[in-house]
């Protein structure tokens, strides 16, 4: 028996629209911990981990370990149906092959349920070890969304490096170049504005901008992201879902022949 | 030139 009742239903519906177009299928895992979920991308260059923390939920029961596939369009186009003040309740029943989404108006005057079916993946959980990095940037999230934005519209890939002065989008394409740089900054008013660079060694790295641009699709999570970034490892893009958990994205980047 | 890495070649299958 699975029964998870969110009172901040929003957070699921805009969990879903920042993975849905990264990831088609995928395994949502529950356990004593949390609600949460590993998947690559089709080609995996990609991997996005999720993670809602049990103690984020108003009422969380799971009896026992539980791996519920989902197309998560599918998913999307129910969550669709929640208003954006409503309470979302999750419920299983042990081997069922059916989850059932409950939407609970705020004055509880509306009460909806929503099943859908769920699905056999054979999925691949990679063995992600805790690294440290050379260097982490945080920044405001709707800023770095930007950045990608503008960069796309110039090149394919962005070169990512980060110096003592700042850290640095560089691309290039048919019809010229483009460098952003953002210096640290923390004298602002609002910590969520900050720029802070905590770097132990400089790092340049190159990275597919579509990519970047779909995890871009987690900014209404998040006030600010953090981009940890290391020679010979995957870019960790993660937005922080306030006292719940997070999304992270990794991106394989571009190896030199 | 650069080649696109994928999650492989960087983490393993657990």
């Amino acid at each position: 028996m699975l029964e998870l009742r969110l009172v901040q239903g929003s957070l699921l519906k805009k969990v879903l629209e920042a993975i849905k177009e990264l990831v088609t299928d995928a395994n949502f895992d529950c356990s004593a911990t949390g609600f949460s979920l590993q998947a690559m991308d089709s080609s995996h260059v990609a991997l996005v981990a999720l993670l809602l923390r049990s103690e984020g939920f108003e009422h969380y029961r799971c009896d026992r370990n539980l791996s519920m596939g989902m197309n998560l369009g599918n998913v999307s186009k129910m969550l669709r149906c929640a208003g954006s003040d409503d309470i979302i309740t999750i419920k299983a029943d042990d081997g069922s092959d059916t989850v059932t989404f409950m939407f609970e108006s705020p004055n509880q005057d509306k009460i909806a349920d929503f099943e859908m079916k769920l699905m056999d993946i054979d999925s691949e959980h990679l063995g992600i070890p805790d690294a440290e990095y050379q260097a982490i940037v945080r920044m405001p999230s709707g800023e770095f969304a930007r950045i990608c934005k503008d960069l796309s519209s110039i090149g394919d890939t962005v070169i990512i490096s980060v110096t003592k002065e700042g850290v640095k989008f560089s691309t290039a394409g048919d019809i010229g170049t483009a460098n952003i740089v953002c210096r640290q900054n923390k004298t602002v008013d609002k910590p969520e504005e900050a720029t802070v660079i905590e770097m132990q060694e400089p790092v340049s790295l190159t990275f597919a901008l579509r990519y970047l641009n779909s995890f871009t699709k987690a900014t209404p999570l998040s006030e600010t992201v953090s981009i940890s970034l290391s020679s010979d490892l995957p870019v960790v893009v993660e937005y922080k879902i306030a006292d719940m958990g997070y999304v992270r994205y990794y991106l394989a980047p571009k190896i030199e022949e | 030139d650069s080649i696109q890495g994928t999650m492989y070649d960087f983490y393993e299958k657990c």
